[in-house]
């Protein structure tokens, strides 16, 4: 079934892009070889402005607060937050591991940074996740030509500017191709 | 063309406002 195109409501800012929140868990006790990805993926919604992104960010439940193993993903409207997508197959990611207690106002700077056009990249940025493990969070922003250095060192730099993170924190550029044989 | 650029200001203001509500 066609999805219905998700406009900004009257008055309302519309962003740059529309954008769909996912959500996925692993269910316990069951090893991850044996569940399909995209069945264990949900779509939570979707927005075309900010008041649109608030309505729905403001019910969501803080990356924080999640227990288990779960994952927020953030991607432009179109664009399934999976290697295999058109999208994603050339792309790559930034990956930043944060001591526990940090994801929830780390994902908030952001998400709020890719919604406003802060990274300056054209159409690059594909989207974001917010993944939480049992020791610590991982945050990441996915691009779509993982080939393209400049593209990345600017994506870096804006990360650097808009999370504001301890000095020593360890960022990582991992290509998809890399991930699908060494996950 | 042009782009819709937000400061994270300008977002976090919008968060309240009675349209988003």
């Amino acid at each position: 079934a066609k999805k219905k195109m998700v406009v900004p409501g009257p008055g309302e800012h519309p962003l740059q892009y529309n954008y769909t929140f996912w959500y996925s868990r692993r269910t316990p006790g069951r090893p991850a070889s044996t569940q399909s990805y995209e069945q264990n993926i949900k779509q939570i919604g979707g927005f075309a402005s900010v008041e649109q992104f608030w309505r729905f960010y403001s019910h969501m439940i803080r990356p924080g607060d999640l227990t288990g193993h779960s994952d927020f993903h953030l991607f432009k409207e179109g664009i399934k937050p999976m290697w295999e997508d058109d999208a994603n197959k050339m792309g790559g990611k930034w990956i930043i591991r944060l001591r526990k207690g940090l994801a929830s106002r780390c994902w908030e700077n952001l998400i709020l940074a890719m919604l406003g056009e802060q990274f300056m990249v054209g159409e690059e940025i594909c989207g974001a996740v917010v993944s939480v493990r049992f020791q610590e969070d991982i945050i990441s922003i996915w691009n779509k030509t993982a080939s393209d250095q400049a593209t990345s060192g600017r994506i870096r730099d804006t990360l650097r500017r808009v999370l504001n993170l301890p000095p020593n924190t360890i960022m990582e550029y991992k290509t998809h191709t890399d991930s699908i044989k060494r996950p | 063309g042009t782009r819709i650029i937000y400061d994270r200001k300008f977002l976090l203001d919008r968060r309240n406002s009675p349209i988003a509500q």
